[in-house]
């Protein structure tokens, strides 16, 4: 987990699992896999969705939780997932 | 924007809605009011209409929930999550769910019910997320003002390419320009299109156009001014198609598609029912004009070229109908647009021509501009 994190002294272990259950939530396609798509476990997965919330959002796409993912993971929102089910 | 896959959208253009379950944190009339609006909002960049209902199972079912609310999709307690729908379809297909953690409000002291229904109404219509910060389907929460709230470009484009453009406002897809108040404005008095409706309301006579209504005394054509339907009728919203009072009762019925609901003066009697109740045959599926003939008691209605009568009395369509207009009102040409009786006479709208019909002589005895009914 630290590694997701650009500066990991300050980032709080709190703000790792918002991202995780923002990125589940909201960029994880629900009701199991499609067929065909082949699924990365682990780090790999959360860098990819990461970056594919950045994309969405216009933000500098890192892979990394910098100050600007985590701002706008914490904003209040629209419960419906981002990448379409 | 985005539109979900497959690209699921709504088949029919008129969609019932309720509120199943309200919040504590604002009254009913509150969350009513953001609701309309919140709708309304949509329904004035593409053709659809939303009749609300009381009771039973509506195409969008509206609720307040907590936590966990059996549709795999949990709430998160305050802030958060705020609110979800389901793309158009079936069963849960349109349904829009508020966490009811939240502190919902109609200003800005917590989130604003008609910003966060707008959006997730864009959801129930078909809309997925835009990535546009300025859209009203981006996912984070950015308070709108309800009133004078303007649905931005990139959501008209994405509603319309669902479901295109609402003829009437496609110019002007956002909420509609209140003609200022006195009716002279060139933009209401050179239209050269006619009123959805007229109908007698106790002492005074109403006009229905679009999304506004004028009011005016029979005998008095000063202090005329326009009003929006929502305003006073909110289940009503716009386009009504066509409205009639039964004096001796003090009711009166109002059209729009297959649907009519009755008020008692302003007061909407209860949701509303199908006009099948009538007696209209199936293929008839909506009504042009209605007027309630005082002396018979009977209520003429106007569908296409072809009239009906309804006995008022028996609460019966009359036999040996429809019949054709032109035969049997002979001078009136074209579509009847709206239809009332006015001392003795029957006044018919069709465009821009208002026809003064001699019911005894049985023939037109005057044409005016119809908007000169409302002071042009």
């Amino acid at each position: 987990a630290s590694t997701l994190f650009v500066s990991p002294a300050r980032s709080t272990r709190r703000d790792y699992y918002i991202a995780q259950a923002y990125l589940d939530r909201y960029y994880t396609k629900k009701g199991g896999h499609q067929i065909g798509e082949i699924v990365v476990k682990g780090r790999n997965t959360m860098e990819r969705k990461i970056k594919e919330m950045q994309a969405f959002f216009g933000l500098q796409v890192t892979g990394k939780l910098d100050y600007s993912t985590m701002k706008v993971m914490k904003r209040p929102r629209c419960g419906v997932p981002d990448i379409a089910n | 924007y985005r539109l979900f896959p497959g690209e699921p959208k709504w088949k029919k253009n008129t969609l019932t809605y309720r509120v199943s379950k309200y919040t504590s944190s604002m009254s009913h009339a509150e969350v009513d009011k953001a609701v309309d609006m919140a709708l309304q909002a949509w329904s004035n960049a593409v053709p659809l209409n939303f009749v609300r209902q009381n009771t039973g199972e509506a195409d969008i079912m509206i609720s307040f929930e907590l936590g966990d609310h059996g549709d795999s999709y949990p709430f998160d307690g305050p802030r958060g999550t705020l609110a979800h729908a389901f793309a158009p379809g079936e069963g849960l297909g349109g349904d829009t769910h508020f966490d009811n953690a939240e502190k919902w409000t109609m200003g800005t002291n917590g989130f604003n019910l008609f910003t966060v229904a707008a959006h997730e109404f864009g959801h129930a219509l078909g809309l997925a997320h835009s990535s546009d910060p300025s859209a009203l389907m981006y996912p984070t929460y950015r308070y709108q003002h309800p009133y004078g709230f303007r649905l931005p470009k990139d959501d008209v484009k994405g509603i319309q390419a669902l479901y295109g453009p609402r003829k009437a406002v496609t110019e002007r897809p956002n909420v509609p320009h209140i003609p200022p108040h006195k009716p002279s404005d060139p933009d209401i008095c050179d239209s050269t299109s006619s009123f959805d409706a007229v109908t007698m309301l106790g002492k005074e006579l109403l006009f229905f156009k679009d999304r506004i209504f004028w009011r005016r005394q029979v005998h008095l054509a000063a202090g005329i001014r326009p009003s929006t339907i929502t305003s006073s009728f909110p289940q009503l919203m716009s386009n009504v198609d066509a409205a009639y009072e039964v004096t001796e009762k003090g009711i009166a019925f109002f059209f729009k598609g297959p649907h009519y609901w009755i008020t008692r003066g302003f007061q909407m009697q209860g949701p509303p029912r199908t006009i099948y109740d009538f007696g209209f045959p199936r293929h008839v599926q909506q009504i042009d004009a209605a007027v309630y003939l005082r002396e018979p008691r009977k209520t003429l209605f106007f569908v296409g070229e072809d009239y009906y009568s309804y006995d008022e009395v028996k609460r019966k369509m009359e036999k040996d109908y429809p019949k054709n207009i032109e035969e049997e009102f002979s001078g009136i040409t074209g579509k009847i647009d709206a239809a009332v009786e006015v001392n003795g006479y029957l006044y018919f709208f069709s465009g821009p021509k208002a026809y003064k019909y001699d019911i005894e002589k049985e023939d037109v005895v005057n044409v005016v501009k119809s908007s000169s009914w409302i002071g042009c």
